[in-house]
């Protein structure tokens, strides 16, 4: 696995064609809320339990 | 073929179109389809690209089908192997050009041949599998069988990453790494199809991940799962194609 290929693949995730310009002020102020803390954490969870097929 | 419980399994076509081949046991074999159980258990196997401007055969490695089928109680029912085209989903465009794939058979037209094989071949995965994790204190050599190897994945250094990944940091991936024992000529297939067993990442698991999204002008995080990021678990194959687990019938 390689950056790019991570990079690529939140891309295609997101339906993004490009990574998005951003800067220290688009931090400002910015919290994760508790909810999407806790979907996050839950699906981290999940794929250490699950297991997919690879290749 | 070489395996002395298993007599070769001779099949007889029972459904012919062009794009699908059933192969079945044909001695006495009550009709299945209709079986619920047996839908509940189908599976698939493997997936090939063909291209349409080619014609030749196609190894596929049923390995984890035969092996989930032997797992089954008794009485079992028959082990059903089809092969075929896709055709659903595809653009106008595809479906057209995957109608070209015709199934042929294996000698002149009407020789009678027109036959898939099943060969049956067993490996002892203690010699010839993978070994789980690397000793992390062991060096890769080339001697080095295949095993799962640390890989750390630091998104805080990548450029890309800054201001957008909010979590996690970073990751371990891992990857595989090594060689895989190749078994002996007399038990490898005469097709030239299949190459050497080779150290694949045989289970995965996703990442998942917060990131900052615009919504409403405003930046949100919001959270995404990128399939197939962690390596869980290598093992040797042929050709990329599935290895068999420990599978409850």
């Amino acid at each position: 696995l390689t950056e790019e290929q991570v990079l690529s693949s939140l891309l295609q995730q997101l339906h993004l064609s490009k990574v998005p310009v951003l800067g220290k002020a688009d931090m400002e102020g910015l919290v994760i809320p508790a909810h999407v803390r806790a979907q996050y954490v839950a699906l981290l969870q999940r794929s250490h339990g699950t297991r997919s097929r690879g290749k | 073929r070489f395996s002395q419980n298993f007599r070769e399994v001779a099949g007889r076509f029972l459904v012919s179109e062009a794009s699908t081949h059933l192969l079945r046991h044909s001695r006495g074999c009550p009709e299945q389809s209709q079986s619920p159980a047996l839908s509940a258990s189908l599976c698939l196997c493997c997936r090939r690209l063909v291209s349409i401007h080619e014609s030749g055969w196609k190894a596929l490695d049923v390995t984890e089908a035969v092996n989930f089928w032997r797992q089954l109680h008794r009485p079992r029912q028959p082990l059903l192997l089809q092969v075929s085209v896709q055709r659903g989903h595809l653009g106008p465009l595809a479906s057209s050009a995957h109608r070209l794939l015709r199934f042929t058979s294996q000698g002149p037209a009407g020789a009678g041949q027109g036959e898939p094989q099943l060969e049956l071949h067993t490996l002892d995965l203690r010699d010839y599998g993978a070994h789980g994790n690397c000793d992390p204190k062991a060096p890769i050599t080339e001697g080095t069988r295949c095993c799962r190897q640390e890989m750390y994945i630091d998104l805080q250094g990548l450029k890309w990453a800054e201001n957008w990944v909010l979590e996690p940091p970073g990751f371990l991936a891992y990857e595989c790494v090594g060689t895989c024992q190749q078994p002996p000529e007399s038990l490898t297939f005469k097709w030239p199809f299949l190459g050497p067993r080779q150290c694949i990442a045989s289970e995965t698991t996703s990442l998942p991940m917060i990131v900052s999204m615009e919504e409403g002008g405003k930046r949100r995080p919001q959270v995404v799962s990128l399939p197939n990021m962690r390596v869980q678990k290598c093992s040797c194959a042929w050709d990329g194609a599935p290895v068999p687990r420990k599978l409850k019938p």
